[in-house]
């Protein structure tokens, strides 16, 4: 399984709709401070099922919502979407037939939360059981390495360290 | 899951004291356990970067610390590989002599992960096939561009 | 004393919203009381990069937070200078652009204040005026060398 | 007041004795990872007398003390001595009429702790007092910035940004 694009719209920085497209397996995103590369971290973070508003730099989940620019009004509703080539039906379970498969949060203002799969109405838990036993979501998370994070994997305490290594099994 | 938890950290330990001196160009690390029993033990970290006696994790320096965490975390994904791996600025605390050893780790380990990898580093960005520049030309608004190397140089620094 | 931290407090505001906009070209920052009291109040920081709408730290990028902090340690420094000012790779997060900035500073600063920097970075290297380097050709013992900038750059990266 | 040297020996990874001089305002340090920068900030976090183990990067505070490497023994004492420059007498109190001033601290491994100023010996007190006022020693300490913490100085709870405003008064 191999991710193709991140979809974003409305979240954070990203106010226009925004296509990663990832060819490729070496990847590199670059630009000045500030321009919103960490933000795509946040993007990914979330979509995966994120809960907690401070692991994406918030006070609040709607925080996540484009609030504003000198030029731009807030916005109501953030959105972002992960593409996958499952060609080689790598994933297991309900969804191993089918060669694309699409993950998708949206929030608007009023705090309503939607998560789909292929267009498909699911829950959180369904998005989190999709990754479950790779190191996306989960407590560890160690597929997605925020800035300036990546000394916490060995200072952890010993008893966090064992939970990382079962993630892993 | 004794049974269980002992053969995953075996499995991690054989992985990460193997990447730890490509890493490093020498020296040796090992996950070590806290406890006898299988079912609640704890682990720990041990890392001797080539030439010196500490093995203590506190003791290492910025970029000693961060070598060892990246021997740690490619370990845990040749075990089991997450759909994708993205980095942000992990290669901000390396010289680039370490640099270098990072980014032929990256590019062997390519042939089963994918990489995102979020840098200002010139040498990360010419591992990269793909470039994208992220530009707020708008003040407080992202937009993607498409870059070449030059480019990006221009852009991140 | 109310009237020693109102003063003290109003000193270090006006330098700290004067070094910001000349740190990030523009925008604008400030040190926010969390109470009336000037006997217990707290204090936090508000900073608005330049184009931006938002002015709380936790939203800041990790480049834009270090320059942020930077202009408020030297606006400590212009208030009470202290024999020196040591930096451990403090200009790490920071792209060019941003680290030209920080050098700029840094050189009208120097008038007034000894700086001692660790750096991996070409520019701040051009910035001093004098270069040590600290190799370990002794595995594990530190040993001081005389640098010129190009063996510097070799040594670091 | 100018800080002309900085000596080590037997502190840390420098184990023989090293002079840096400091003949300008603008001083580097460059070298590979590992090589022993930082901990030149921990000599001189030290000697203006830190006393927490854990913020030189130890357990004990016996861990400054040269413990070996693949081809050298252990040492059995530290020191570390910052010379200044004070012919324009700013410096106020005892000192004032001395053009240069010398702080100096060793440890041995028994644990015994000696502070001296121009050879006197003095006490952890005289060595704080010596720079109360100024950002070096005390609780903020802004005037030494360790790796990875200069962030923490805007990220601090509003009563502790209160006390470093405080020390600079
Ligand atoms: N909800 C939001 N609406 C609008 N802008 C936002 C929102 N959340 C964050 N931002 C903006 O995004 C910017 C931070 O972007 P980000 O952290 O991705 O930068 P970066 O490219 O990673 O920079 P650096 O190289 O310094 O790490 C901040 O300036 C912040 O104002
Ligand atoms: N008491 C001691 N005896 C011998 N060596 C020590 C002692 N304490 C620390 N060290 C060594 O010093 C090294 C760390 O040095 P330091 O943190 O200064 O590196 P650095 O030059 O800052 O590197 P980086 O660029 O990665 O930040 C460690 O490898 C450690 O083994
Ligand atoms: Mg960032
Ligand atoms: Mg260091």
């Amino acid at each position: 399984m191999r991710l193709t694009h991140i979809k974003l719209a409305g979240f954070k920085s990203f106010v226009d709709p925004t296509t990663l497209s990832l060819a490729s397996n070496l990847t590199g995103v670059v630009g000045p401070n500030g321009c919103g590369k960490s933000n795509v971290i946040d993007a990914v973070r979330w979509v995966t099922g994120e809960s907690n508003a401070r692991h994406l730099r918030g006070e609040a989940l709607e925080d996540v919502i484009f609030n504003g620019s000198n030029a731009r009004k807030p916005v109501g509703r953030a959105s972002v979407e992960l593409r996958f080539d499952n060609s080689q039906g790598k994933l297991g379970g309900e969804w191993a037939s089918y060669a694309e498969i699409s993950v998708r949060r949206e929030l608007t203002r009023d705090g309503a939360s939607k998560y789909t799969i292929n267009n498909t109405r699911a829950r959180r838990r369904d998005v989190v059981d999709l990754f479950l036993g790779t190191g996306l979501g989960g407590r560890s998370n160690y597929a997605v390495i925020e800035q300036g994070a990546v000394n916490r994997l060995i200072e952890a305490r010993p008893e966090d360290m064992r939970q990382v290594l079962e993630e892993a099994a | 899951t004794r049974q269980r938890f002992k053969h995953t950290y075996e499995q991690i330990n054989d992985r990460f004291s193997a990447m730890f001196p490509e890493l490093f160009g020498g020296g040796e690390a090992a996950l070590t356990l806290t406890e006898q029993d299988w079912l609640t033990t704890g682990v720990r970290v041990m890392a001797r970067p080539p030439g010196k006696r500490n093995a203590s994790i506190q003791m290492l320096s910025g970029g000693e610390k961060t070598l060892t965490a990246v021997a740690l975390l490619f370990a845990l994904f040749e075990l089991n590989p997450a759909p994708f791996c993205m980095l942000d600025e992990i290669d901000a605390p390396l010289d680039d002599a370490n640099v270098a050893r990072f980014c032929d780790l990256v590019r062997t380990m390519s042939d089963k992960v994918q990489f995102i990898v979020i840098t200002h580093n010139k040498l990360t960005m010419e591992l990269t096939e793909q470039l994208h520049g992220v530009t707020m030309a708008e003040p407080g608004v992202s937009r993607l561009v498409s870059v070449d190397i030059d480019t990006a140089l221009g852009m991140a620094g």
